[in-house]
């Protein structure tokens, strides 16, 4: 462990409460895109699906489960809950999402980091699908134009996880000889140049304090 | 995977 990952997992984890305090507490699911729930959710099944035989350590093991749990939470209140529906932007919330899912599992079948292991393919499936998984929620932002404060807050945050990931990679590569992880990198990279353009507009909108909204041109 | 090691990152 080092300090970018876990400044990482924290991050990640201030995006689900916020989208939960949004979604659960404000019941407003207004400007939230179900398809990336959606595909968060199947990310985080499948990558912990080895929760029933690996154990790499308490923290590990608890937070698989938490990532498991908030993406399933958000799915079933924007699928089910009465005021969520109502609020959700099922019109707009239109990326075709069968063309991110459909090559992702193709390239999880045919590069991956073991041949042999269904798992590995598996593993590696939700590694590419989670680089993409975003592209629906920033679709939805793009059509809407002007982005609420705790969306924008969010989206901030899952960028920012995936950003100091990046650097705890570099960090791993010059500490430990043995690191490698190739698709890991490849897909970190295209993950967190998605938000690439969004961070700018963030940073544009809240230079003059956290609760000017962010207006996507 | 290929390297021996459980995947030990989020």
């Amino acid at each position: 462990m080092n300090i970018f990952r876990f400044l990482g997992d924290m991050s990640h984890i201030l995006s689900f409460l916020l989208l939960l305090h949004k979604i659960v507490g404000g019941k407003s699911a207004a400007g939230i895109s179900l398809r990336t729930a959606e595909m968060y959710a199947i990310v985080f099944c499948t990558r912990y699906i080895d929760l029933l035989w690996n154990f790499a350590s308490l923290y590990n093991y608890l937070l698989k489960l938490l990532f498991i749990g908030a993406s399933l939470t958000i799915v079933y209140f924007m699928r089910y809950g009465p005021s969520q529906k109502a609020t959700y932007n099922a019109d707009e919330d239109a990326f075709p999402v069968q063309y991110l899912i459909a090559p992702c599992a193709v390239l999880g079948v045919l590069i991956n980091q073991d041949h042999s292991s269904p798992f590995e393919m598996v593993w590696a499936f939700s590694i590419y699908l989670e680089a993409v998984a975003i592209l629906p929620q920033l679709f939805l932002l793009q059509k809407q134009g002007e982005v609420e404060n705790l969306t924008s807050h969010y989206v901030f945050a899952l960028g920012a996880y995936r950003a100091l990931y990046l650097l705890n990679w570099m960090f791993r590569f010059m500490t430990e000889p043995d690191y490698q992880q190739r698709i890991v990198w490849l897909s970190g990279l295209v993950q967190t140049a998605l938000y690439c353009d969004f961070f700018y507009h963030y940073y544009q909108s809240k230079k003059g304090g956290l609760n000017k909204s962010v207006k996507l041109p | 995977g290929s390297d021996g090691a459980v995947h030990d990152e989020l």
